[in-house]
């Protein structure tokens, strides 16, 4: 049991400092167990770093970035420990255009393993779906699906 | 295995039935304010056995059933059912296509189905486990959820990954 | 003291039912003193029904909803009692276009009594204001100011 | 009244002397995530005698310092200054102009200065009562807590209701 959740712990950390540094086009990032003497009650701290920062705090990061982080260690878990689907409902709104092209191109990587549903309101998003629904309302206040035709 | 359709009727804002047939890949849901985006969400926790009212944004069981609008009447029941493409048999049942079913009704009885078959909410609280769907999962993360990951003290976000051991 | 409070409240009240139905395009909503009786220990309760829509708990309004009727709320209280300036930080991250709209035109009116210093990624919030302020990062995680121009 | 200029050293990210000028009316602040937009909110509100460290993100009172980067070596000191058009008079001194600044040393130590005269933290906070400024009031709203207006219980709205009245 302990040994099960410690080798997943240790394959999930490796991948989160590879996809910390893909969506941040840099820096660092760090998954640290906060007891290594007692791993039944270990808790898991976060480090992360952008590029050229110092490390500091993570409550000192920006919206934007905290957001990207957590995004980081989203996909690495789905990246290790697949499921057949994931439910993201705006998970980027915090992100500014920049960050939503590094987003959006490792979402599509994440959607080899995982099918991916997405609500969004980000064109860049919309981009790169291979399906696109719209949820449009009545004046009765009862939603309805509006089939997307998707321009490429 | 993916997610084939989400079918709702009587669901919070999907007062008439709507079916959604998605594709393996992307699938982008968009749409204005207020549309019932978020509400898809909720259906498709609550259809794998949320129960939890306060993670589908409500206060009381009757909150998911459709309440009725300035041009609609109350509905006295709400109906969610997943579609699931089971050809690899990562759920164990023998089944290629897998299609779970709830509904619930404003006198608070519920049911659930498994292929059309009556069952309990733990049978399908039980299919699920270890798939990292449903209960404690990783795979639906709701609007405004994402800032947890960071704000959960260590603690509890070691729970959550022994959730996916 | 209390009749201070009461008489604010009032005419808060009074605006909150205005501004709502003016940046939902219809709709109503309340502010309510759960304690009649016994106004020095009463809470503040907010009712808000948007559009169309049957009266239900605030918690199941949309993410947009709840962002549109937090904002009514503060312009209600910046029109009632004017603070100098306000400093708001993303406040309409949640909205979609067409609220954004809604939205820019109604903080047009508000900075007429009150300065507003917006921080946004809004392209509908950039478009209506008078002075644009760049901030930009050096490669040395040094914070800069860019003076951009405003092209109408 | 009105705010004429912000002035930001060594505070946060802004390692460098910057002096931002505002105008009536409408101001947005635009830039990429994480180039230093939401410390500007921290460094008023930091001015104008905010004593939370939690409230500007930080969990320690050198957080607000200058910390260094890959490029650059830390700081010994952050200071802010606000420059306001007081010509209304709103607050209750001769000036037509009003500047108060404050910094913060790695020692710990602190400085207020009000129109270049040092003063008292106290002196700062009780100046800026009853307008809606600072502490408790209602003008400046962070990043995400604008979602705190309804999430607050009645009781604590009720509180925000007497700052203003
Ligand atoms: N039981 C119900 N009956 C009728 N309408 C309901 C019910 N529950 C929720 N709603 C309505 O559904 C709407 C919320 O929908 P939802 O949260 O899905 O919006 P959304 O499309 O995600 O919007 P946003 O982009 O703002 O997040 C609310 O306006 C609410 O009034
Ligand atoms: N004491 C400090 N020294 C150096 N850098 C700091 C310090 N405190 C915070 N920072 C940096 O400032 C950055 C955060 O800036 P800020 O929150 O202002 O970003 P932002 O422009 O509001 O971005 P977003 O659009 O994502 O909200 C972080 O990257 C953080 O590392
Ligand atoms: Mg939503
Ligand atoms: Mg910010």
């Amino acid at each position: 049991m302990e040994e099960m959740f410690l080798n997943t712990f240790q394959r999930v950390k490796v991948e989160f400092q590879k996809v910390f540094v893909e969506l941040f086009g840099g820096g660092k990032a760090e998954l640290i167990l906060d007891d290594g003497e007692n791993l039944l009650d270990s808790g898991i701290e976060i480090i992360a770093q952008p590029p050229g920062k110092k490390l500091q705090n993570l409550t000192l990061l920006s919206g934007g970035e905290r957001a990207l982080t957590a995004i980081a260690l989203l996909f690495s878990i789905l990246n290790i420990k697949a499921t057949p689907f994931c439910i993201l409902d705006e998970i980027e709104a915090a992100l500014d255009d920049a960050n939503i092209d590094r987003f959006t191109r490792y979402l599509k990587k994440v959607s080899g393993h995982t099918q991916v549903i997405i609500i969004t309101h980000r064109k860049g998003t919309m981009e790169v779906a291979d399906a696109l629904y719209g949820i449009a309302m009545e004046e009765t206040a009862v939603s309805k699906l509006i089939t997307v035709k998707l321009e490429d | 295995m993916y997610l084939k359709r989400v079918e709702l009727q009587g669901f919070k804002s999907f007062a008439d039935r709507i079916e959604i047939e998605f594709q393996p890949g992307i699938n982008a849901i968009v749409g204005p304010n207020g549309s019932g985006k978020s509400n898809i969400t909720d259906a498709i926790r609550w259809v794998l056995g949320e129960q939890s009212i306060k993670t589908l944004r409500g206060s009381k069981l009757e909150d998911v059933i459709f309440a009725g609008s300035h041009g609609r009447r109350p509905m006295g029941m709400a109906e969610v059912s997943i579609i699931l493409d089971n050809s690899d048999h990562l759920l164990p049942l023998e089944y290629s296509e897998v299609c779970i079913t709830r509904r619930v009704f404003r006198s608070g009885e519920s049911e659930f189905y498994l292929n059309k078959v009556p069952c309990r909410l733990k049978d399908i609280q039980e299919l699920f486990m270890d798939t990292g769907i449903g209960k404690d999962g990783y795979s639906i993360i709701s609007q405004g959820e994402v800032d947890e990951f960071l704000i959960s003290r260590p603690e509890e976000r070691r729970l959550m990954f022994e959730e996916t051991a």
